[in-house]
Order: structure tokens, then C-alpha cells, then sequence
């Protein structure tokens, strides 16, 4: 079976791999269909003794391949000059397959690669991929035999912070039950995780005070209203500082700080964005510098557009100017406030619908619920709903509280002087007053909450 | 299906290429639909609850975890990591230190009984090979080789 899945040479790269390369897929439920593949970079050092890695981004959603090519892998990817040709790949000095075997997995069916030929196995949970993702493992050790008795590690980044352990825990109670082939589990690494609903989301307000990010007083205030707790907000004075704090936030690329957020529409962009591949690239419109390498004046970042790739510009959609929008935005809020309630509701269904442009934020949240973009995935950090999902673990009359204090809580946040999540349209024009409706957050995440509740 | 400040570009182009789809020996375009680095086709529900009795659990199995932390990743900010693992471990076995490559501070590290590390990669963002290789690199050796 190693043979045939052997990948001798990929597009992009001229010279040599640094040590054996196989792909392919492996079924964990031949009923159904739902294959899971895989990309086996062998250790450059000693594979034969090398410990075994599997390598698993987050999401829920996001592909390995992410880790493939953008962190760990085996090359570095070069950007072309020209979209349609390939990248160019050359040997990443830094990959982890320098000193261990590392197995990237698509996974759950659907992710990247990986795929069903049932549908319905697109819908999925945390218990469900643990236990697909211990069936794919099994299969792959029983495919590469000799790699059975490595020493083998659990890793992965953002969501796989759920993934990993429940993974590993899934392992464990197979090796007590004797599965074979036995899998020489010896510990796990997650980085950036997601952990827990409170830790987690209570984590925002004391790194971005940390960071410089927020000033003394709207921390002190938080810390003072919202009583340090801010994942399961029932205040609305404490909703408002959070909105206030989301609206000092929003403009900065929260996958770090520092960095410039690209924007594939920025032609006016004075400085380079950063290209994801360690290589900068040049073809990019924006700006031919990356890291370092900012020309601009990073303050224009305000006056741009949002990414383009997340907004879907309609009619009258375009340049309107976000100075104007968020003047029109406060002033709509102050109506809002004085009216006493949100206009979610009357806004549903109304005629003007074509036309709208859709935004999503990096952070934003929605009926309660503070919600934060992963890597292209999607995640509820703190969330009421959060409460439901954690109900394994809590008494019924936990739970009921739980469930009461998420509807008042959003009832809160709706009826409050927050409206977080706005879908905004122009109207006859580029700078139409804008008319917030939910609708900001993608659909998918959307039902991942619908869900939950 | 998109990633906000992020250029995907080159994976994009890359994986939905016929070429390296069949060097890869992964199915075509035609076949399983084009290649998204983040899919939305997953409906798909958070029904574990929170990971801290699995991590306990775990712990008690004599498994090693590190735990680590680009500390410019405003997305998973590594303050939920410290305060969980600070819970979870209890006890400090190796106290919070500076750890170094190269002679440089690449983050700090705290080491807690049953084999439980916290460490911060500094200057990193939430995807932490990505932004510090060399670091992410020389950390994961360290892991594996049950070195501080």
C-alpha cells in the first residue's frame, strides 16, 4: 500500500524531497464514504525512529493544508508573478519533518480534501471527528506498519485545541480496550488554542489592556461593570463597553497585532500587506512588501475598505467612505437608544434587500454572544449558547440557569444600545444610510449558534 | 470559505491545480469540488463542553503537553491559555523563565507538575510556525526531545 501512495514529485518544486512523501486517502466509513486524506512527510532525520506527528488545523473547518503550506511543511511557497501560474516551491529549512514523521489530516469529511459521498456526514461534531479521526489513525498505522511503534504525538493549533484532546482521550480508551494496532501515544501540543468557554473568552479584555490596545479607562470600566466576567454579559452597560472596546479593535488583524491586515481590494494601500507563505510575494496587488517591509502610513488601513473577500458589494455598494458610514452608524445607534430598542425585527423581510453588502467583521458578536473569526473558520469564544454546549458537564438546574441567563442576556444585548452584527445597504448611492439587520456573521457560524440553542 | 486579513492565494491556486492534485493522489476538482483552506460545508456542533476535565484526564495518563502561545494572537489570546493551564497545573515544577534561540528571547515558559508547559512565542500571531519558523522549530525539538 506505500508504494502506490508514494508522491514522487509535486508541481512547483525541481529539486529532491528531503526524505519519502506519501498521500492519499484512508476510509473511515466505507458505508457511507467518508474518506479522510492525508499527507505523510517522512522525518528527514531518522523516520525509522523519529517520533510520528499528526498535524491538524482548526476552524472547525480549515484544512491541514494550511500547516502544509503556510507553517510546517515540508517547502516554502513562492508566490508566481502571475496568478495563473503555480507557486514555486523550494525546501522550508524550518519544516517540522526535519526531525520527526509528520502527518497532515483533512479533517472531518469535508475539510479540504476530504470528502463524503453522504451529504448528511457534512453534518459533524467534536465527538463524531474524534472518533473518525481515531478510525483514520488505526487505518494509517496499520497501512505504515513500521511507524506503529514510534513514539507519536497529537498536535494542532486554534480549534484543534478541541480536537487534540478529545482525540487523545479517544486513543487512550482505545488502547485500554486493547485496539490494534496498539498507537504509542506519548503526549500532545496545542498552540493558541480553544479550551474553554470562560477561560477563553474572559481571555480578550486583559490581553488587548495588556497589549496597549484599550485605554486605562474603558479597562478599569469593563473590569468594574462587567465584573471581569465578560463572556456572559447580562449587563447592557456592560454590552456598551464591549462594543466600545470591538469598535477600538476592529480595524487591527487579529491573527496579530501587529501585522497589517491585507485587503485584496487595497489598491490604495500605501504599504505592503502581508502575503500568507513565508515568501513575500510581489504579484499582489496592494503592494509588493510584506513583513517589515510597510511603506505606508499604517493609520490609511483606517480608511480602507474591508476585505474584499468578505464583502459581497451590491448595487450601490462600493468606496462610501467609512468616515461617513460610522457617523451614520452612531448616529443610528443614538436613535436607536432613544427609541429603546433595536430595529432587528422591523427590518426582516422588508423589500430593499437587493442591493446590500454584506460585511464581516473580524470580531463581532451576535444575541449575546462574542464571536471571533478563526483562521477561515469560525468561533463562538464566549458565548450564552456556550452554556447548552457545555451541558455534559453541568446539573440540570446549571443548565436551566445557563439557558435563562442566555436569553436574558440576549435579550439584552438586542434590546441594548449595542446592535453588533449589521448588514448594512446603500441606498440609491454609494453612501446610503446604512440599516443595521443581523445578518453580518456567515451562514455556516450562524447555524453553528442556531444549533447550540 | 475566506480568511479576513489573510492573502490564500497561493493555496488557492496551488491545491485546486490538476497537476498537484494527481501528484498528491487526491481526488479532482471535478470529483470533490474545489479545495477552500477553511470549508463552509460543515454543519457542525461543539458537543465536547470545555477541554479542561479532558486535559486533567489526559494528564493523569502520563501523556507530555505544551500548551504554547503566539502572544500577538488577538484571536485565541494566550491570557486563556496561561490562566487555564496556571489551574490546571497547580503545582510549579520549573518556574517562569525566559527561553532562548539563538541567543534571543523567543518567549517565556512555566513548567507545572504531571508534564503540563505553558510557553509564549514571542512576537507570534495565532498561527505560530507561520510567523516565528525558527522558534516554532526549535520549540517542538525541545518537546520531543523532553527538553525544558
Amino acid at each position: 500500500g506505500e508504494d502506490s501512495a508514494e508522491v514522487k514529485s509535486l508541481p512547483g518544486f525541481d529539486g529532491e524531497f528531503g526524505s519519502k512523501h506519501f498521500g492519499g486517502y484512508i476510509a473511515v466509513d466505507e458505508k457511507h464514504g467518508r474518506n479522510l486524506y492525508y499527507y505523510f512527510a517522512t522525518s528527514e532525520r531518522d523516520p525509522d525512529t523519529d517520533p510520528v506527528i499528526l498535524w491538524l488545523n482548526g476552524g472547525p473547518g480549515c484544512s491541514s493544508f494550511d500547516g502544509f503550506i503556510y507553517e510546517l511543511g515540508p517547502f516554502l511557497f513562492e508566490a508566481a508573478s502571475s496568478k495563473s501560474e503555480l507557486p514555486k516551491l523550494k525546501r522550508n529549512p524550518y519544516a517540522w519533518n526535519k526531525v520527526a514523521n509528520v502527518v497532515f489530516l483533512d479533517s472531518p469529511a469535508g475539510v479540504g480534501l476530504s470528502y463524503s459521498m453522504t451529504p448528511t456526514d457534512y453534518n459533524t461534531s467534536d465527538l463524531k471527528t474524534a472518533k473518525d479521526t481515531h478510525t483514520f489513525l488505526l487505518a494509517f498505522f496499520t497501512k505504515y506498519r513500521k511507524f506503529a511503534k514510534n513514539p507519536f504525538f497529537i498536535a494542532g493549533e486554534s480549534y484543534a485545541g478541541i480536537y487534540v484532546p478529545t482525540l487523545a482521550r479517544e486513543v487512550v480508551q482505545g488502547l485500554r480496550q486493547g485496539v490494534e494496532p496498539k498507537i504509542n501515544l506519548k503526549g500532545y501540543l496545542i498552540g493558541n488554542g480553544c479550551t474553554d468557554n470562560v477561560y477563553d473568552g474572559n481571555a480578550l479584555v486583559p490581553f488587548v489592556y495588556g497589549m496597549g490596545l484599550i485605554d486605562s479607562d474603558l479597562h478599569d470600566e469593563l473590569e468594574k461593570v462587567c465584573k471581569k466576567n465578560y463572556w456572559q454579559v447580562t449587563s447592557p452597560k456592560c454590552v456598551e463597553l464591549l462594543d466600545q472596546m470591538d469598535e477600538d479593535l476592529k480595524d487591527l488583524n487579529m491573527y496579530d497585532i501587529l501585522e497589517p491586515c491585507y485587503h485584496p481590494d487595497s489598491h490604495t494601500y500605501g504599504g505592503g500587506s502581508r502575503s500568507r507563505g513565508r515568501e513575500e510575494t510581489s504579484g499582489m496587488e496592494g503592494g509588493a512588501g510584506g513583513r517589515g517591509e510597510e511603506g505606508g502610513n499604517k493609520f490609511e488601513r483606517k480608511s480602507l475598505k474591508r476585505p474584499a473577500s468578505l464583502v459581497q458589494f451590491g448595487d450601490g455598494g462600493g468606496d462610501g467612505g467609512e468616515e461617513k458610514e460610522r457617523e451614520e452608524r452612531e448616529e443610528r445607534e443614538e436613535r436607536e437608544k432613544e427609541e429603546g430598542n433595536g430595529h432587528a425585527e422591523e427590518e426582516k423581510g422588508k423589500p430593499e434587500e437587493k442591493g446590500e453588502r454584506e460585511e464581516v467583521t473580524g470580531m463581532t458578536s451576535l444575541g449575546g454572544r462574542v464571536m471571533k473569526l478563526l483562521p477561515g473558520g469560525l468561533l463562538r469564544l464566549g458565548s450564552q449558547g456556550a452554556a447548552a454546549a457545555d451541558a455534559g458537564e453541568q446539573e440540570p438546574k446549571a443548565r436551566e440557569r445557563s439557558e435563562e441567563a442566555r436569553l436574558e442576556g440576549q435579550k439584552t444585548r438586542e434590546g441594548g444600545a449595542g446592535v453588533e452584527v449589521e448588514e448594512r445597504r446603500g441606498e440609491g448611492g454609494t453612501t446610503g444610510r446604512g440599516i443595521a439587520k443581523k445578518g453580518r456573521l456567515p451562514e455556516s457560524f450562524l447555524q453553528l449558534g442556531q444549533e447550540r440553542r | 470559505g475566506s480568511v479576513p486579513c489573510d492573502d490564500l492565494s497561493i493555496s488557492d491556486i496551488w491545491m485546486n491545480h490538476p497537476d498537484v492534485r494527481d501528484a498528491m493522489h487526491a481526488k479532482s476538482v471535478s470529483e470533490i469540488g474545489e479545495f477552500q483552506i477553511c470549508t463552509n460545508v460543515l454543519l457542525y456542533h461543539h458537543d465536547a463542553g470545555s477541554m479542561i476535565p479532558i486535559h486533567k484526564q489526559l494528564m493523569g495518563e502520563g501523556l507530555q503537553v505544551l500548551i504554547y502561545s503566539g502572544d500577538h494572537d488577538m484571536c485565541v489570546p494566550y491570557t486563556g491559555s496561561e490562566a487555564w493551564t496556571r489551574d490546571v497545573g497547580k503545582k510549579i515544577v520549573r518556574p517562569w523563565q525566559a527561553w532562548y534561540v539563538k541567543d534571543q528571547v523567543a518567549g517565556y515558559t512555566v513548567t507545572y507538575d504531571r508534564n503540563l508547559t505553558f510557553a509564549t512565542v514571542k512576537g507570534a500571531g495565532h498561527t505560530v510556525p507561520e510567523y516565528k519558523p525558527a522558534e516554532a522549530l526549535a520549540m517542538f525539538k525541545r518537546f520531543l526531545a523532553g527538553k525544558p
